[in-house]
């Protein structure tokens, strides 16, 4: 799975995710990537998702959308909705993966709770990096 | 203020004792000119939503990402694509299952949300709104590679043997 989260000079958020899902899936088995909310989410007053990792469990998690409620209506931080979902939910119920975040203040995160996660980030004025490990 | 943009190839990645330093200056290469593709469609005043559309066709055009090309293989030795974009001025999103055919999926899931008033379709009906958005198709061997191919034998064979594991970097492609 790619993907893809943005914040643009005029203050919009968008993402974007493709994958060819897991191998040897059954024909017909769909993951998270195309269910708006689980894999792939984007809403100005919060922030931009796009997923990673084992489907089945971003689907029953609606990880994308667990994270856009905790800033909107607890007032949690992108960093503590994110790391919250995938570190704790996630982890515990046996699901593993990561995600890329961005929310529209420019605050980012891309949390993972397996081995690595290819990924990489680029600031205007800012950092730029790219990360496997 | 500036733009900020964050993208991902996937979590299954090599594990770090068959991660060679060619393979991991592979990887870091590509994410790079990955990034550069994204940077600039943002640093022309370009939205989001393009920007993403555009890193994401970058994706899944590098064989090295389990998307597009380089895909993996269903257990039929088979390609089903998934895709989704979403903007969060006002929430519009285009997603796309199951599909083989076009290049870019994550372009096809565009073409769903600028000219259907659906958000996501799946299979015959979402190529055919690629069809007619123009989208250029590929025949399935474009989205062949020999490393996706072994993955699936291997599984298959671990599976045949009762050897299955659930290490993420197999199972994640």
């Amino acid at each position: 799975t790619v993907g893809a989260v943005a914040l643009d000079r005029h203050g919009s958020v968008a993402a974007a995710t493709s994958t060819g899902g897991m191998t040897a899936k059954r024909a017909g088995r769909v993951g998270d990537t195309p269910v708006i909310g689980a894999g792939t989410f984007a809403d100005n007053r919060s922030c931009a998702v796009s997923a990673t990792g084992d489907g089945e469990a971003f689907l029953r998690l609606a990880v994308a959308h667990e994270i856009d409620a905790r800033m909107r209506l607890v007032s949690a931080s992108l960093h503590e909705a994110a790391a919250g979902v995938v570190q704790d939910d996630l982890t515990a119920i046996g699901g593993s993966g990561g995600l890329i975040a961005v929310a529209a203040d420019g605050s980012f995160a891309a949390p993972f709770n397996c081995e690595g996660m290819y990924r990489g980030w680029s600031v205007e004025h800012g950092a730029r990096e790219t990360n496997i490990y | 203020g500036g733009f900020t943009l964050l993208i991902h190839g996937g979590a299954g990645v090599l594990p770090r004792d068959a991660m060679t330093p060619e393979a991991e200056a592979r990887y870091h290469a590509a994410l790079d000119r990955v990034l550069a593709v994204g940077e600039t469609v943002l640093a022309a005043d370009g939205s989001a939503l393009d920007a993403v559309e555009a890193t994401v066709c970058a994706l899944e055009d590098e064989p090295l990402f389990n998307a597009g090309r380089g895909a993996v293989f269903t257990r039929d030795g088979r390609h089903e694509m998934d895709a989704a974009i979403m903007e969060g001025r006002d929430r519009m999103a285009g997603a796309v299952a199951g599909i083989c055919g076009p290049r870019n999926p994550i372009r096809a899931a565009r073409a769903v949300m600028q000219r259907t008033e659906h958000v996501l379709m799946m299979g015959e009906g979402a190529q055919a709104v690629a069809t007619e958005a123009g989208l250029p198709f590929e025949e399935d061997a474009y989205f062949f590679t020999q490393a996706r191919w072994n993955s699936l034998q291997e599984t298959l064979e671990m599976e045949r043997t009762g050897r299955l594991n659930d290490d993420p970097s197999r199972r994640h492609g």
